[in-house]
């Protein structure tokens, strides 16, 4: 017998989580199943920090929105890692206790630019996209 | 890997050696595009002078930072488009001076192979300040701007036209002159220094020394030096996955 042709499922867009799918953060902070609901933060990268400011003209650092917390939203459910997702994980790498991993799937991103010295004292304006988390999938 | 749950607070985390940390801040600078830590050359005090270049690109990173508003001038627009803007500073300056028979010119050679590789050109301009004039009083002067495509030691040079302006000897402030055109045989000749040259001339045709026009080289203070800048539209970065 003919099998009844297989229902295919919807391909599922590959789209940036909507932000109001979730349960917001007023919501209480224990979600349905008592989880720790993760909560947003302002990340600050500062090249100070990372004693840069010997070559890097301005700024003097950038900050980002970050959740700490179990997010609805991995990171890995969105394809392009941006820039930023990166930069927080090898941040966290260095600096375990303050700065957490990136955790979410952002779903607005602004671009940061960064003036500095080349090694042949040339000066150079770079602008990186996608660098600066404004919003992102939990919140 | 993808963000688990973050190890309970009881569980050591491990801080990196130093090793690892350099490793972690090349990574760093990789996701930022630079392919290792810049270690400009430390300028002697004398020349911690506010320069010409860093100046302007300040300027520009103002500019690029703000680059929101609507009443976007040119080069404003031109910033839009560019997502690494490069001044060149480091320059050769050839001077075929008064003692010459006429004609004479300028000369300005750039080292091409700062150039990062893979990036598209999408404007270039060469800056050069003027001051006024003493001695050509009230004339008009027409500046010209060449690439010094072939030099040849039996002959004069084969040039290519770039650009013409035109100004009053008493003017005084940035003559910006566009380069764009020369960066089409920047990507073939990389290893070759780009060569540009400055004419003046007066109405009737006569040459001029471009520093009696009141045009400014190498001799001039550090902040109004001439150099070039470069609007550069990068490829599309590879998306990368987070380790």
């Amino acid at each position: 017998a003919v099998r009844p042709p297989k229902r295919r499922q919807p391909k599922k867009p590959n789209e940036l989580p909507h932000p109001n799918k979730l349960p917001g953060i007023f919501d209480d902070s224990h979600g349905s199943r008592g989880r720790q609901l993760c909560r947003r933060h302002e990340l600050y990268v500062s090249f100070q920090d990372l004693g840069w400011l010997d070559w890097v003209i301005a700024p003097q650092g950038y900050s980002a929105y970050y959740c700490d917390g179990e997010c609805s939203f991995p990171l890995d459910s969105c394809m392009n890692a941006t820039n930023h997702a990166i930069l927080q994980s090898l941040v966290h790498l260095m600096k375990p206790d303050t700065v957490p991993k990136a955790c979410c799937a952002p779903t607005k991103l602004s671009a940061t630019s960064v003036l500095y010295y080349d090694s042949s004292n040339n000066v150079i304006l770079r602008k990186h996209r996608n660098m600066v988390v404004k919003a992102c999938g939990c919140h | 890997g993808g963000p688990g749950p973050r190890p309970p607070p009881s569980c050591p985390q491990r801080l990196l050696g130093a090793r690892e940390r350099r490793d972690m801040q090349r990574e760093i600078l990789a996701v930022l595009g630079l392919p290792g830590r810049p270690r400009p050359r430390a300028p002697p005090a004398a020349a911690r002078l506010p320069a010409s270049a860093p100046l302007f690109m300040l300027d520009l990173y103002h500019a690029m930072a703000g680059d929101d508003d609507e009443d976007a001038g040119p080069l404003e627009r031109r910033l839009g488009r560019a997502d690494l803007v490069m001044s060149f500073v480091n320059m050769v300056e050839r001077d075929r001076a008064l003692d010459h028979q006429e004609p004479h010119w300028k000369e300005f050679h750039f080292d091409l192979t700062q150039i990062p590789a893979g990036e598209a050109v999408t404007a270039a301009e060469f800056r050069i300040y003027k001051e006024p004039s003493i001695h050509l009083l009230n004339m008009t002067l027409h500046v010209s701007m060449f690439e010094v495509v072939q030099e040849h030691s039996n002959r004069e040079s084969d040039l290519f036209f770039l650009d013409l302006q035109t100004l009053r000897a008493g003017d005084e402030g940035w003559l910006v002159l566009d380069v764009t055109a020369a960066s089409d045989r920047w990507l073939l000749n990389r290893n070759k220094d780009l060569g540009l040259r400055l004419c003046v001339e007066t109405e009737d045709g006569h040459s001029v020394d471009p520093g009696l026009a009141g045009l400014l080289g190498r001799q001039a203070p550090r902040s109004r030096q001439p150099f070039m800048v470069t609007f550069f539209r990068a490829s599309p970065s590879p998306t990368r996955v987070p380790r």
